[in-house]
């Protein structure tokens, strides 16, 4: 059985994998020799899933501003339409004959393609999600560099005004991707590293606000200060570079270390 | 969203198809 490295592609996909494995085993046993009643009607029920999925994927694509999707897409919506294809071959070849191994043979192979491809496809959108949590995070990250030229009270609170949506939509899009993760480790490293972003951000503020009362009036704070400030900032980005790697990490990344 | 919903859709549909394709092999055995 495949695995899957988040729920929604698993309570998707794994019913039918399950059934595909079954199949698969039962014509491998030999005990495939009974006639196959038509075909017909079901196959031309996934042949018209199908149909929707390519449409709604291309449609998605003409929208999406994300390049790797555009790229990657039309080759797993065609996977899913040749196998579409393969399971009408076989619907004929089984109405000609009821015992047909051709028939048969192209049965198995378009449910696997089938569910493969559906399974890219899921995972090239899946992907593509990833990839706009990491871009969120990466922004909030650029902006905490910021904090280095706030010298005065007003431009804090502006600041603050700024970062802390970024950081409310950081931290619920990361959360929300650990509940969806099967992988219990990588779920548990990005609340983690959520719970220390809200415990670490106070903390930057204490010392962003240290350093404007101790600006002088060329501008410049005390020295203390400005480490202070500036051991903040690196902790919060190493902090957020670490939810960047486990956003990309899959489960089987842990799988190969084991 | 709409490429879950069409997904689960293909899903579906193939589940029950091989299903179908199943339970004649099953009657014989």
């Amino acid at each position: 059985m495949p695995v899957f490295h988040t729920k929604t592609i698993e309570q998707i996909l794994e019913p039918v994998a399950e059934q595909v494995s079954h199949l698969v085993i039962l014509h491998e046993q030999g005990e495939d020799g009974a006639a196959i009643p038509s075909l017909m009607k079901p196959i031309q029920a996934v042949s018209a899933a199908v149909n929707n999925l390519a449409k709604v994927g291309t449609a998605q694509i003409q929208t999406s501003k994300d390049e790797v999707l555009k790229l990657d897409t039309p080759e797993a919506i065609n996977k899913v339409k040749s196998s579409a294809d393969l399971l009408l071959d076989s619907a004929k070849l089984i109405e000609e004959d009821e015992y047909s191994k051709q028939g048969r043979e192209k049965l198995i192979a378009g449910s696997r393609g089938i569910l493969q491809g559906t399974s890219d496809l899921l995972l090239i959108f899946d992907e593509a999600e990833v990839r706009r949590i990491c871009h969120v995070c990466r922004r909030v990250r650029d902006y905490l560099k910021v904090s280095e030229v706030v010298a005065g009270m007003e431009d804090l609170v502006t600041y603050v005004k700024n970062l802390t949506p970024g950081m409310t939509n950081l931290s619920d899009l990361v959360l929300q991707r650990s509940k969806d993760l099967t992988n219990a480790l990588h779920a548990d490293q990005l609340k983690t590293g959520v719970a220390d972003l809200r415990n670490q951000l106070p903390n930057l503020i204490s010392s962003m606000k240290i350093f404007v009362t101790t600006v002088d009036g060329s501008g410049v704070g005390s020295e203390a200060s400005v480490h202070n400030r500036q051991y903040y900032v690196k902790n919060l980005s190493d902090i957020i570079t670490e939810i960047i790697r486990v956003l990309q990490l899959v489960s089987t990344d842990q799988e190969i270390l084991v | 969203e709409q490429i879950l919903e069409a997904a689960k859709s293909i899903a579906t549909a193939t589940t029950a198809l091989v299903k179908a394709a199943s339970a004649a092999q099953k009657e014989l055995v």
